[in-house]
């Protein structure tokens, strides 16, 4: 039991430094257990290194900057174990503009493998869409979906 | 292995029957608050067997049926369909795996892989051989919780020794 | 203290049925006691009638509607009691455009007689200020703040 | 009553004095991820007399002060200032009233009013008066957690009987 959490931490920890070094767009990151000793107590923490900044404890990153974070655990753990598919639903509601466009690189990289499906709010999202669904309910509580081309993605939203 | 087509009939806001055909690469799915986005989301949680109220965002499994609207009176049941491309990962299921789920307002359940009834756990098995299905779904509420919650119980789950 | 709290749910209540109607645009919107007869233990619920649905509990609301429901709570409490100034982090993030826009012309009619101060990263709520302040960290770890025309806003928003 | 002037020095990513003046009507600021944004809706809820931990998103009140970068040490202290335009409000105040509020890493803490020296308890009675303050501060994290919490709670507060 031991050794299949050291070796899941290891791998975990080493797609973690991969993803944040190009959803942050520099940095580093790494998961590592706080004392090595005794594996199975120790809890596990997450040292984030953002460029020129001193970071003691992750509950000082803001809004954004911790999203991000979890989202890089969580695509870490991914990658460890993929899915032949990954549905997203509105992780970039908290993030600037030149986030959510790093992010999308990396989802557009991870799409050559594997099927992504995005449910988002933001045009920067929707562009590197293959495909664009639109969920209407245009009869009150009853939703319909309809298949839309690029171009009138603004209309549907609204 | 991709999803192929997805189909639901009843459940949540979906009281016709509405089909989703996907491809490989990026399909964005966008609309209005409240239309009906992250019900699909749930459709493909529950048809690979989540039976968690808290995944599924209701109190109990009944009010994933349709309950009706101002004008439309509620569903008796609902049934959601999956059809995934096999590209030889499972080959004992053929080259397409087509999972459906059905639950009745009698509290009835009817499980079927590629058309022959089956059990809960035959499906659920059948999402743990596809595997990696519990990072799958990342969805904007449970995000921001991951960074002050327990990291090492997310390390146990998926070494197995939870 | 009875009669404090059912003033108070009454006066809330009041204000809720309004700001529900100007942000959600449609429906109706009520705060009130579960067992009037005994104010002091009994819990207060949110009726939330949106048009043609029919809700039987929060919980099947949408993110999107949840958070505006709870808006509208946190403007009914302000406006039964306002202060000069109110202050938004990002309260537009889980919203669509129509949304937004019944909620940027909220806020257009509030500030006719109090200040607000709003911080978000969405292009149509830029568009109803009347001052903009772009805050930047150039220099890793430090925060700077300029004031900034409108015309540029994109610019500092990467 | 309005907010006139806030100028911020050594205040978490503020290590150098910096000025905003604020108008009537809306001001809206904005800015990429870990600028600093919310790190001044902090300040104004801590010029205000706010203490607690969880509002003002720290452990203890030293991780208000700024604690260096790649390029700078920390700071000693942390100074906020906030001017108000009294309209008539709270005659007995003049037409501004300044509030500063300083916090030293030796844990000692000076307040003034009008430049006159006073205690946290005067400040906080201050913004008792000025009135409304606790609905005044409205983030997009803490609004999510309403529709769950207790609502009821909200009104004992409110009238006073909590
Ligand atoms: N059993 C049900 N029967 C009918 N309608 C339902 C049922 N369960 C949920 N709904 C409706 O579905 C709507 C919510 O849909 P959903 O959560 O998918 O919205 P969304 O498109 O994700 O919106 P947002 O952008 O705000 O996240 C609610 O308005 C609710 O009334
Ligand atoms: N005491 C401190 N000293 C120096 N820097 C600090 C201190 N406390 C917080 N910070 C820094 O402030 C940054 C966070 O700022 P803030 O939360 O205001 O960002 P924001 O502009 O609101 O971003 P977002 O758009 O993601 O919400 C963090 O990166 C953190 O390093
Ligand atoms: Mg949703
Ligand atoms: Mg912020």
């Amino acid at each position: 039991a031991i050794n299949r959490l050291i070796e899941k931490i290891q791998a975990v920890n080493l797609e973690f430094g991969l993803v944040f070094e190009s959803v942050f767009g520099g940095g580093s990151g790494k998961v590592r257990l706080v004392d090595p000793d005794h594996p199975l107590e120790s809890p596990v923490e997450i040292v984030a290194a953002l460029e020129g900044k001193r970071i003691k404890r992750l509950s000082q990153l803001s809004g954004g900057e911790q999203s991000l974070l979890a989202l890089t655990l969580l695509f870490a753990f991914y990658r460890v174990n993929p899915a032949p598919f990954l549905i997203l639903d509105e992780v970039d509601a908290p993030l600037d503009d030149s986030n959510i466009q790093r992010l999308c690189g990396f989802l557009k990289e991870l799409a050559q493998k594997i099927q992504i499906i995005i449910i988002t709010h933001n045009p920067l999202t929707i562009r590197i869409g293959d495909y664009l669904y639109g969920v209407t309910m245009e009869e009150p509580g009853v939703s319909k979906v309809v298949a839309v081309d690029f171009r009138d993605a603004a209309r549907i939203m609204e | 292995m991709r999803i192929k087509r997805l189909s639901i009939y009843g459940f949540k806001s979906f009281p016709e029957e509405v089909r989703l055909d996907f491809h490989r690469g990026i399909t964005v799915i966008v609309g209005p608050n409240g239309s009906g986005k992250t019900n699909i989301f749930d459709a493909i949680r529950w048809i690979f067997g989540d039976q968690s109220p808290s995944n599924l965002r209701c109190e109990k499994i009944e009010d994933l049926i349709f309950f009706g609207s101002s004008q439309r009176r509620s569903a008796g049941f609902t049934e959601v369909k999956l059809i995934l491309e096999n590209e030889g990962e499972l080959p004992e299921f053929g080259p397409e795996i087509e999972i459906t789920r059905r639950f009745y307002r009698s509290q009835e359940s009817d499980f079927y892989i590629n058309r022959s009834p089956c059990r809960l756990k035959d499906i659920q098995d059948l999402a743990l051989r596809i595997g990696g299905l519990s990072y799958a779904f990342l969805e904007s509420g449970k995000i921001k919780e991951i960074i002050r919650g327990n990291i090492k119980r997310m390390f146990d789950e998926s070494a197995g020794i939870a």
